[in-house]
Parts: C-alpha cells; sequence; structure tokens
C-alpha cells in the first residue's frame, strides 16, 4: 500500500492509503498504461488458503461488495479543546499494519516519546494462523528471550511494515518516515 | 503706546497660544467704544508670522503669555483700579471664537473621518484573517513513500493549494513512481480532518466487486485467470470526490502536477527496482515488460524512467474528469477488455455503477485523545479496540519494555481475531453490531480480564477467520 499524508497551513489534517493488493495488482497493464488492482484477493472464500483457516462469512464474495481492508489511514486530535498534540499515521502491509499503528500510537501517546523515536523503535506482530510472533530487526535477544519465557513463539523478520507519520503540537508540525524505508520522505515546512 | 503694544501681543496671543486655550478665552474683555489702536491687530498672516517667526525670541515670547494670564488669575477685576484693562460686553474676539469653532467643527470632522477609516481598516483585517486567503505560509508537513512525491505535495502546497489537493497530486504521483503499489486501477481511502470545525469525513474508494462476480469461480481459477481478481477501481472517483469537497486548485491544474512527473520522468526508487527484479507479476505481459524494463532487464535506483502514456490518461482525465474513465469512454473500454481478456467478468456497467462512499470515520477516546480510523469494511474498530484494552495496562514509562510487549502482543491477538469478523456493513447488518462492540470499553474491560501478566494465551480468545491470505 502507499501512503500520503499531509498536515497544510489550512488546518486540515490528510491521511490517505490506496493500494493494488499484490505488487503491480493484477499485472495486467491496459494499453493506456493503466494496471489493474487484484482486490478481489481480499475476499475470502473456503480453501484459498494452505493453512485452511475458516473463511470469513462476512466477508464472502458479492456482487458489488467491498473486501475487508487494512488500510488504516488515522488521525488524533486532543479529545477537548484545540492544545495538545496532532497525529496522521498510515501503514502498509495488511494486518501488520494494524500492529504497526497499535505500537506507534502507544510510544507517542502513552509513553511520550517523539514521533521518529517511536516509529523507529521495534516492533511485533501476532501471526493467528501460524501463531507465531512475529518480530522485527529491531529487537534485541533479550527482548526475545523475554517473549519466549513467556510462551511465545517467536519469529524474526526483517520488516513488518512502514509506518509513517506527521505530528503537529500547536503551531509546530512535523512529518516523519519510517526509517526502514529506503525510498520514502517527510518534508517540513518551517 | 505700551500699552497698545502689549494688547496688540495680547489679542496676538489670545488667538494663539498654546499654553491654555480655556484660560485664554477667560481674559478681561475690552470695551466695545475703546479706540482703535495706532498700531492695527495683526491679520491672521501676521499672526500666523509671527509665532511662525523663527527669529521670535521663545524665551520673550513665554514671558508675555505669562503676562497675559496674569489678570485672568485675580479673582476681582474692580480692584484693579491701575489696570488700564476696562470691562467690555463685546468680545473681542469674537471673531477669533467664531474662527476656533470653525476650527472645532474642522477637528471633529477630522477625528471622525480618521475613526472611520481606522474602524474600515480594522473590520477588513479582520475579515481578511478569517475569509481570506493566508497571506504568510505557514507551517505544513508531507509525507510520503516516494521523496519526488513528497516534493509535489510540497509544491502543490506552496502554490496555495489546499492539504487535500497536495494529497491528491502527491497520490497521483505515487501511482506513477510507485506503479508496484498504488496506481489509477486501484483504490484506497481518505480521511480529511478539519481542525478548526473538528468534522472530519472519509472518503472510501475502495474496489468492489464487479456485479458478475462469484465464489465459485474465484475457488475454482483465482490463480490461473488475473483478470477474475480485477475489482472495480475507485481511485479516480475518490480523489475527485476529495477534491470537490476540499480542493482549492482547479482539478485539471493538480492532476497536471502529477502528468509532469510521468512526462518528465523520474528516479526508479528502490523499491521499485526490488519489485520489478523480484515481485513481477507472474506471466507478465509483453506491454508490461516493455513498460517497466525497457532495456529488457529490471532498472537500477536511481535510473530514470518516463511514462508518457500516463501522462496522457492524466491529461484527459484533467480535461474530462471521471467521467472519461467510468462513463464508457476508451479508458474504460481498455480496462474491461484487458481484464475479461484475462478471464474476469468486470464490465462497463460496473464501471458505471461505482461511487465512492463519503461517511463518517470510527472514534475512539484514548488517554485524553481522540483516535479516528476507518469503519467497516476497514479493520479501524479493531484498532481502538486494541486501544482501549491497552489503556486499562499500567503502561507506563517505568513499566519494562519486555512486560510492555508480552501485554501488546496478547492485546493484539484479541484485536486481529476481532477484525477477521468484520466485511462490508452494507451486505451484512451484523457487522454494526461487532463494530459497536469493539468500540465498547466494557467489552475491552472484558478481552483484558482474560490476558494474563505472565504468559501467553495457549490458544486464541476468540474464533479467527481467514486474514490477508494474500499478500498486500
Amino acid at each position: 500500500a502507499a501512503q500520503v499524508l499531509v498536515m497544510g497551513p489550512d488546518d486540515f489534517i490528510v491521511a490517505m492509503v490506496s493500494s493494488l493488493n499484490r505488487p503491480f495488482g493484477s499485472g495486467l497493464l491496459t494499453p493506456s498504461g493503466i494496471l489493474l488492482n487484484s482486490q478481489m484477493l481480499d475476499f475470502s472464500w473456503p480453501n484459498r488458503t494452505a493453512n485452511h483457516s475458516a473463511p470469513s462469512l462476512e466477508n464472502s464474495v458479492q456482487p458489488g461488495k467491498r473486501p475487508l481492508s487494512f488500510l488504516l489511514p488515522t488521525v488524533v486530535r486532543p479529545a477537548e479543546g484545540l492544545c495538545g498534540t496532532y497525529l496522521a499515521l498510515g501503514a502498509n502491509g495488511a494486518a501488520r499494519g494494524l500492529s504497526g499503528l497499535t505500537q506507534v500510537l502507544l510510544n507517542v501517546l502513552t509513553l511520550n516519546r517523539n514521533l521518529s523515536d517511536s516509529l523507529a523503535r521495534g516492533r511485533l506482530h501476532p501471526d493467528l494462523q501460524s501463531n507465531l510472533l512475529q518480530v522485527d530487526s529491531e529487537f534485541t535477544e533479550e527482548e526475545i528471550e523475554f517473549l519466549e519465557a513467556r510462551g511465545h513463539h517467536v519469529e524474526k523478520v526483517d520488516v513488518l511494515s512502514w509506518v509513517h507519520g506527521s505530528r503537529r503540537t500547536n503551531t509546530f508540525i512535523i512529518g516523519v518516515k519510517d526509517p526502514r524505508s529506503p525510498d520514502a520522505a517527510g518534508a517540513t515546512i518551517l | 503706546m505700551a500699552a497698545e503694544n502689549e494688547a496688540s501681543q495680547e489679542s496676538a496671543l489670545g488667538a494663539y497660544s498654546p499654553v491654555d486655550y480655556m484660560s485664554i478665552t477667560s481674559f478681561p474683555r475690552l470695551p466695545e467704544d475703546e479706540p482703535a489702536p495706532a498700531a492695527p491687530l495683526r491679520g491672521r498672516k501676521d499672526e500666523d508670522a509671527f509665532l511662525g517667526d523663527p527669529d521670535t525670541d521663545p524665551d520673550s515670547f513665554l514671558k508675555s503669555a505669562r503676562l497675559q494670564r496674569l489678570p485672568s488669575s485675580s479673582s476681582e477685576m474692580g480692584s484693579q483700579d491701575g489696570s488700564p484693562l476696562r470691562e467690555t460686553r463685546k468680545d473681542p474676539f469674537s471673531a477669533a471664537a467664531a474662527e476656533c469653532s470653525c476650527r472645532q467643527d474642522g477637528l471633529t470632522v477630522i477625528v471622525t473621518a480618521c475613526l472611520t477609516f481606522a474602524t474600515g481598516v480594522t473590520v477588513a483585517l479582520v475579515m481578511q484573517i478569517y475569509f481570506g486567503d493566508p497571506q504568510i505560509f505557514q507551517q505544513g508537513a508531507v509525507v510520503t513513500d516516494a521523496s519526488s512525491c513528497t516534493a509535489l505535495g510540497m509544491e502543490v502546497l506552496s502554490k496555495q493549494g489546499s492539504s487535500v489537493d497536495a494529497a491528491v497530486a502527491a497520490a497521483l504521483c505515487l501511482g506513477i513512481v510507485a506503479p508496484h503499489s498504488s496506481g489509477l486501477g486501484g483504490g484506497g481511502v481518505m480521511l480529511v480532518h478539519d481542525i478548526r470545525r473538528n468534522e472530519s469525513h472519509l472518503i472510501d474508494f475502495r474496489e468492489s466487486a464487479p456485479g458478475a462476480l462469484r465464489e465459485e469461480a474465484l475457488q475454482r481459477s483465482w490463480d490461473t485467470k488475473p483478470g477474475l481478481l480485477v475489482g472495480v477501481p475507485g481511485m479516480v472517483k475518490g480523489l475527485h470526490e476529495a477534491h470537490q469537497l476540499y480542493g482549492r486548485l482547479p482539478w485539471s491544474q493538480v492532476l497536471a502536477f502529477a502528468a509532469a512527473v510521468a512526462q518528465d520522468g523520474f528516479n526508479v526508487t528502490h523499491d521499485l527496482a526490488h519489485a520489478l527484479a523480484e515481485q513481477l507479476p507472474p506471466n507478465a505481459s509483453d506491454r508490461f515488460l516493455d513498460t517497466f524494463l525497457p532495456l529488457g532487464h529490471p532498472p537500477l535506483p536511481g535510473s530514470l524512467l518516463r511514462r508518457p502514456d500516463l501522462a496522457e490518461v492524466l491529461d484527459i482525465l484533467g480535461t474530462s474528469g471521471p467521467a472519461a474513465f467510468y462513463n464508457g469512454g476508451n479508458l474504460t473500454l481498455e480496462m474491461v477488455a484487458e481484464a475479461q481478456h484475462a478471464g474476469g467478468v468486470i464490465t462497463e456497467e460496473d464501471f458505471s455503477n461505482y461511487s465512492a462512499l463519503t461517511e463518517k470515520p470510527v472514534c475512539g477516546v484514548y488517554r485524553g485523545h481522540l483516535v479516528l480510523s476507518p469503519p467497516p469494511p476497514h479493520t479501524g474498530p479493531a484498532l481502538i479496540s486494541a486501544l482501549n484494552i491497552l489503556e486499562g495496562f499500567n503502561l507506563t514509562s517505568l513499566v519494562s519494555r519486555e512486560q510492555a510487549l508480552h501485554w501488546v502482543a496478547e492485546t493484539l491477538k484479541i484485536a486481529l481475531a476481532l477484525a477477521s469478523r468484520l466485511g462490508d456493513p452494507v451486505y451484512d447488518s451484523t457487522i454494526t453490531e461487532s463494530m459497536d462492540d469493539m468500540l465498547s470499553k466494557v467489552e475491552a474491560a472484558n478481552f483484558r480480564g482474560h490476558i494474563s501478566d505472565s504468559q501467553a494465551a495457549p490458544a486464541p480468545l476468540l474464533p479467527v477467520y481467514e486474514l490477508d491470505g494474500a499478500p498486500t
């Protein structure tokens, strides 16, 4: 999925996530150069996956229906008043994106870390089908050992998801990319 | 003669002394039948000349002023027998007083004019602040998956485009620079929040299933017929809808920004180079290979790639709007033909029936903050449920990171299981009930009670349905 986050001088926050599903979508390219998506893969139907997980009736294929989506552009603002922290966040990586967003929000709003640090810290994701707890390369061996001691089956992977963000505190605004992404960029007007 | 001179000076000062206007106007009156002074009173010009004479000694000026004030300070005029001054019934300064009156009127006019002008200017400035375009370029930020698209978003902001203008241009740019992850043939979701009004809108342009798509067909041959996987693309209608609601620059201008990127070319990103080297679609067509591997092999990061074909499409969309994409024109026919040729069932009617949805996001309060996220079929409610569960743990900087990670892992297992129950609420009314449960703090406390501080749950607390079976 591709992410766009904007906090403009007009006091609007825009968070957008778009997708073609698989890389290059269906791989079908029209003569005009439009790549067609493969989004119907996000529906659920019996015997689709090797792990034979139960299909979701709520997410079954029906004409005109939109499939389940983990595209989660997220905005945070103070619950009361105007003063405080505003956030715009986006994530890729499907279900791993939900895990990533949760942990970034926790870092910023609970542990009071700055946005750059919050995006950079290691993240985990429980893969429910395999019952493995995936952790990214930022995790230390001590952390992995602790989790294993608690009964988690840990699998280390390079990257789980990219979470980008923008933060506004009163009139100070900053845009920050996930350091795991080689090409993303955040720019701020000072 | 001296008295005449003094009277002459007195009249001059009486009218124009800056010392005390009220004192001077209470000077003793001269008799009506007073003989005309040998030296005539100075005319206005003479007086001006006197006052304005740079050679006049300022000390003598002040001295004479003091002298003239002395009689007026006496309360008993008759006791001043030796005084040359006599009571009079006619104000010798009547002409001057009338002049003063005129001058008072003039002053009133001037003051009134100044106040009116100042009020007008103030009102105009206040209206400009609230209703006009910002005159000072304030702060802002743009983040995207590609630096060139971030720069484009910043450029749109610098040209007084709205935040949504910048987002639309940047999103179209990503469709050119990152074709492995998004594009005109895809879909997405945009969340727009107005800080001042505390209003949010979610524009959902997720792809929808073609009218003729059946589960059996997908079950049978989804992996051999890529055309079956194609949903009705929502990108163009969604971005256009967002622009209609919040755009400031003309639609054609916003699209022209992105068209220029496609026309002029861009540097291949590391991510695109990697995808072209290792994640090519199975049975990629010659057209695909010619477009993305023009030299016969994957491009290196940083090499220039141009997309004049997409520039032309964006020009058409800029001129004709989304109708060119959805209403049976050449673009629609091409997409339908391409998908059907690959086993798909999408039709022109599917395109013309498509509409982007504008709705309200779901929200939850987490530690004094309002968290806004997309409603089903997106999994925003599961995200808020995870936060609600975590809110009840004693998560502070004093708690060890390892303990916090354990709580987070257990919470996410529940949240992901909840997410697997979601789908399109238009087709299943129970999803709205599931969503309400997920947003409930009471339900979150119930889930939290099942999480052990020291042990991972041996089995999922909730039934888990299929989640993202295919890589995205």
